[in-house]
């Protein structure tokens, strides 16, 4: 287990905090307001109420020690800029910070942070990619216009066999996995045949995602 | 193609429905504001200065025509929902709506949203899958416990077969494909080597994503 510093409980800060702490890393959680803290106390290893855009504090609170800190802050601007700052020139190897525009997302950059996150960007993508292939409950761009899907067998492929899935429209090149009821299926065989209610998992060129037989009219 | 609605051209909003239009969609964007509408003119089919709380607007716009609808106002929580709750009683048959919190969610699945958008949550929930694998530049669950993870070849990896990868932890089942340069080599054999700066993608149980050997000291 590595030790992660987050500064910011909102809800973004809140959520990185407690998805490290249950994967049993070491998490100390910062903010300057007293409701944060106390609500993060229950989830983290500590959670210290602390404006980090103080240096002495900083020190104090030996936050450089971490493997890699989070600056969830939203927006205040400026104190997102200054934390980032801070916590490179003190040291941390990983800095991710959180940006509201490209020019913020810049400056962190220039000061160091080791990676941006738009948070209102990456879900507006993953909604849009939801909207246009709504039966495709995830999909993994892998590059090279492939992609991982995973979507609810359409009513078209009930009966079939995954050698026939594979010859009709998006003409997956393999599929990974079924989910079936309680049970996975991973690497299942080409004369499978597909079951109402099945989730299939498929490797798929991207660009034919929209042809998955669909409940659009 | 399909027709969209966005409801609100903040940054979650225009990523919306810029992905969508760049997809070959019909999308008509709607904000209450001009600038956002200037901006959205570039990019989608249609884009209206509008304030769709007020019913007679939206009836005259003929939003209901449409297949989905995405209300992606964020702070005003009022106007959230009451555009929901109009959009849902004009007819259109999918509202994704965007929630500040689980209870502003909570009522707009009430008043007929049918799909919830925490935009910090979902990204923290990200930031926090690879900050706990951070070689792993990509990771989507399956459920089960099993998740498709794309990753830089780790140092311990170059120069062995797909065979004896899937040997070592991670123990992944299955690579999927092998993307190096510019080049993605999908179904790749087991006797294929792993070289230096191949990007891999493999499908492994999530519980051992930990365990790929990583840049932590
Ligand atoms: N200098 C600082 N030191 C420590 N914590 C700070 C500092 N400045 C802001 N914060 C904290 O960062 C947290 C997140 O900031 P933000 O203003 O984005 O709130 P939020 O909108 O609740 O966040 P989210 O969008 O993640 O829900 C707040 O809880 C705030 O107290
Ligand atoms: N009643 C309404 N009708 C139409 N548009 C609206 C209405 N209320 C708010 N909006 C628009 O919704 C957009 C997004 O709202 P929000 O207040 O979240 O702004 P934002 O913070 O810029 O958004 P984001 O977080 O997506 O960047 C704004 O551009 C705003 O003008």
């Amino acid at each position: 287990p590595h030790q992660f510093a987050v500064v910011g409980l909102g809800r973004f800060g809140m959520v990185v905090a407690r998805t490290l702490a249950e994967r049993g890393h070491d998490v100390l959680g910062l903010d300057r307001d007293e409701g944060p803290v106390q609500e993060a106390r229950e989830v983290v290893t500590h959670a210290i109420q602390a404006d980090l855009t103080d240096e002495a504090v900083l020190r104090e609170l030996g936050v450089a020690e971490v493997d890699a800190a989070v600056v969830a802050i939203g927006d205040d601007v400026e104190a997102s800029i200054f934390v980032t700052a801070l916590l490179v020139e003190a040291g941390v190897p990983h800095v991710a910070a959180r940006a509201n525009s490209h020019l913020h997302g810049h400056i962190l950059r220039r000061v160091g942070a080791t990676r941006i996150i738009y948070p209102e960007q990456e879900s507006g993508a993953a909604l849009a990619q939801h909207l246009r292939a709504p039966d495709v409950t995830d999909y993994f761009a892998l590059g090279a216009g492939i992609g991982v899907a995973r979507l609810n067998a359409p009513r078209a492929w009930i009966g079939r066999t995954l050698d026939e899935v594979r010859q009709s429209p998006p003409n997956p090149s393999l599929v990974l996995a079924i989910q079936r009821g309680e049970e996975t299926i991973a690497e299942p065989a080409p004369g499978e045949q597909v079951r109402d209610g099945d989730v299939l998992v498929l490797l798929c060129p991207d660009n034919n995602l929209d042809e998955i037989p669909c409940e659009y009219p």
